[in-house]
């Protein structure tokens, strides 16, 4: 569905965000 | 340094764009994400060594394939965000 797609988007960027964290 | 933070505090994510809860969404991931990967407590502002400050600069959202009716059939979402990670004892910027 749209909200698990954009869900998706979201989980990625967290992800990107927490890569800077290591 | 890094080895020397032991928690942070994820406030919610500011958020330019409009869409109705984009921040605080972004903000439930990453902290699930620190939590899942690093060995960083979560905590409140207040009593954590290090912050991340984040803020949602845009989201654009496009159609980049159609069905033969010209119906939507592949939408692209892109995020644009801005973080700051702050070691709050020496108000250094580690990332």
């Amino acid at each position: 569905s749209m909200a698990t797609a954009s869900q998706q988007v979201i989980d990625r960027m967290a992800r990107q965000i927490v890569d800077l964290l290591e | 340094h890094r080895e020397q933070v032991r928690s942070i505090a994820v406030p919610v994510f500011a958020c330019s764009d409009d869409r109705p809860g984009l921040g605080l969404r972004l903000t439930e991931a990453v902290h699930k994400e620190i939590q899942r990967r690093l060995p960083y407590r979560v905590v409140p502002g207040g009593s954590a060594d290090s912050r991340l400050i984040g803020r949602v600069l845009g989201a654009y959202k496009d159609v980049i394939g159609e069905t033969r009716n010209d119906d939507p059939r592949t939408l692209q979402l892109q995020l644009a965000v801005e973080v700051t990670w702050t070691d709050m004892r020496t108000q250094k910027v580690l990332a």
